[in-house]
């Protein structure tokens, strides 16, 4: 596991931050970024996914009242991929929209879904390797949010109350500010070094660090690492695989 | 609410200001003055709320005035939460349509 990645440095890979507004489908924004990051690493090609195709499309219907990111991944293969977003645009109304899925090419799609291990460094190496992830988090603390990195504990932020979900885009650490000498006007522990996650948000650019925030990475800090999910994405193969000689 | 002078913050004074900035920065307006002095009260409350959370962080957040900082948490729970995870994750069968590789 390399001690920081970033993949909001890699050109054209992460897409601008969205705004849910009055619509709750963080889930659907978190797995419709998670499936266009993962396809424009592996294929370089730069799409932008429907976000509305999984709102309309999704089996329990809700559309812009809540939903749940393996709801939308099995949305996607149900539909055999997305359309784009220019062709199937985000609305953000309330109720949902029947599916349109079947009128549209699909720009892109995913070979499966799958859930990683609630181990903060296995989830690391991961994101580090093939591509950012979507995570469910309580996200109880974010109404307050300014920016710097959260470190809660269970009884400040409840890890197994996780309600929103959102894309885990890197990692690193914040060097320690060790005060020497000089008293600060108000009393700032000293503090080591602190890892954190970066997490991409879908509040809008004015909210938090440009739309992204910052948790401690390491003591699953508001359930972070309960429901680390995401789509697998092969590279699209045009010959038949090899097959086994008899 | 009746907020406890040593965190009522800013003074009520200074308050209106702080709130009155807050209203243009994100473009709030409010219906009529009794709606207007509610969400004054759960801004002020929330201002005292951020900054007890400021004092409880173990990191380096920093905790303030926010987009939703005239939404109580409930409000802000009901807007941008989507309903609880289960517990675990309901089994499900995935099944992929086409058998022709390399398709979608």
């Amino acid at each position: 596991v390399p001690p920081t990645c970033d993949w909001r440095k890699v050109k054209n890979i992460i897409s601008s931050i969205k705004n849910q507004g009055n619509c709750k489908c963080c889930w659907a924004m978190a797995a419709a970024d998670n499936i266009q990051t993962l396809w424009r690493i592996k294929t370089q090609q730069l799409v932008d996914v429907s976000v509305q195709e999984l709102l309309d499309c999704d089996r329990c219907g809700n559309g812009c009242n809540g939903g749940f990111v393996w709801d939308a991944y099995i949305t996607v293969l149900n539909n055999s991929g997305l359309a784009s977003e220019e062709d199937y645009p985000f609305q953000g109304h309330q109720k949902p929209h029947r599916c349109l899925a079947d009128k549209y090419r699909k720009v892109a799609w995913i070979q499966d879904f799958t859930m990683l291990s609630s181990n903060e460094q296995v989830i690391a190496g991961y994101l580090a390797i093939h591509g950012p992830i979507t995570v469910t988090i309580n996200m109880k603390l974010l109404q307050y949010y300014q920016k710097g990195v959260i470190k809660a504990t269970p009884s400040t932020c409840d890890p197994r109350l996780v309600n929103h979900s959102v894309l885990l885009v890197g990692f690193g650490k914040e060097k320690g500010d060790m005060q020497t000498g000089t008293l600060l006007s108000h009393s700032r522990k000293p503090r080591r070094s602190t890892p954190y996650w970066i997490l991409k948000n879908s509040w809008g650019a004015e909210w938090g660090e440009k739309g992204y925030f910052r948790l401690y990475r390491g003591n699953n800090t508001c359930g972070i690492a309960k429901y680390p999910i995401t789509a697998r994405v092969d590279r699209p193969v045009k010959k038949a695989p090899v097959s086994c000689p008899p | 609410d009746s907020l406890p002078t040593k965190d009522a913050g800013p003074r009520p004074l200074e308050l209106k200001e702080v709130f009155k900035l807050f209203q243009i920065q994100f473009n709030r307006s409010y219906s009529n003055p009794a709606e207007y002095t509610r969400r004054l009260g759960i801004f002020a409350h929330n201002l005292a709320q951020a900054q007890r959370l400021q004092e409880e962080d173990l990191g380096t957040a920093e905790f303030g005035q926010t987009p939703f900082s005239d939404l109580t948490e409930e409000e802000f729970g009901q807007l941008y939460g989507h309903q609880r995870a289960p517990e675990r994750i309901p089994n499900m069968a995935k099944k992929v349509k086409s058998e022709r590789w390399g398709e979608s």
